[in-house]
């Protein structure tokens, strides 16, 4: 089954 | 020095309620343009954002920045003793340790005014990039609460395709399978009924519907609701509120085999 992402894998930390 | 007054407590209490089971403590960033509160779930899978601007407020006034950092439980035991139609105003020193909140009743004489004391939170804001959407989904929020709900009874996750002939939520479980279609719908004397698709190109995405229906909450503070999705980026789910503020949420999708 397809796995859940984070976030962080698509939004900059400043 | 902050001072914010706004015409409905019922606003404050509506946005409060719907996020306070996704984040917990928040800052609440004031300056001049507005209230705005950025803030991730435990599980860094999903995003609030808030904004209100000031023309959302009558009068606003803050003379410089000023971070909030309140605890939503506490900020809603608070805002639980304003009646809907009461008028609040939001009030901070410039380096606050309380902020005071005043409820004014428009029909009686009554005044109430609570301290909440204010918590420092060490909270990180992440860049959302400015993105140009493969497909905008615009419709009854009612209507996406129902299919969100109805989904889940069946499947922890939904998979949301948007093609030229509509958008389809479909899930699969252990009991079976299910899936609710809309295509574009103009309701001439119901406009609020709409549902208009604008797509770019074909999208195809999963998500988990716990955090869906975790959204839904803010369902009461618009009529509509706009869902923005592009191939393996986060959804964006938005509730429109007056005067250009609004609530919106992001879901990181469920990727891969």
């Amino acid at each position: 089954p397809p796995k859940q992402a984070t976030l962080g894998k698509f939004f900059a930390r400043p | 020095m902050l001072e914010a007054r706004l015409e409905q407590a019922n606003l404050l209490k509506k946005v409060v309620d719907a996020i306070k089971d996704l984040v917990q403590d928040c800052n609440f960033d004031c300056n001049d343009s507005g209230v705005a509160l950025q803030a991730m779930d435990n599980s860094h899978v999903a995003l609030v954002s808030m904004m209100l601007k000031a023309e959302s407020f009558s009068p606003f006034r803050c003379d410089r920045n000023i971070a909030l950092g309140i605890n939503l439980t506490s900020l809603m035991k608070v805002l639980r003793c304003a009646q809907n139609e009461d008028i609040l105003t939001l009030k901070a020193e410039d380096a606050p340790d309380v902020v005071n909140l005043v409820f004014e009743s428009s029909e009686s004489d009554r005044l109430s005014e609570y301290d909440i004391k204010l918590m420092d939170i060490d909270q990180e804001h992440l860049g959302i990039p400015e993105t140009e959407y493969a497909a905008t989904i615009t419709m009854p929020s009612a209507e996406f609460q129902r299919i969100c709900r109805d989904l889940m009874a069946l499947s922890e996750s939904v998979a949301i395709e948007a093609t030229k002939d509509g958008v389809k939520f479909s899930c699969s479980g252990d009991i079976g399978n299910g899936a609710v279609t809309l295509r574009s719908h103009t309701n001439v004397e119901k406009p609020d009924l709409n549902v208009e698709i604008a797509l770019s190109e074909p999208v195809a995405l999963t998500f988990s519907l716990k955090y869906l229906v975790n959204f839904c909450k803010a369902s009461g503070l618009s009529s509509t609701v706009k869902l923005c999705l592009s191939n393996e980026v986060p959804l964006l789910v938005e509730y429109g509120l007056a005067s250009n503020s609004y609530l919106r949420f992001y879901l990181a999708p469920k990727i891969g085999d």
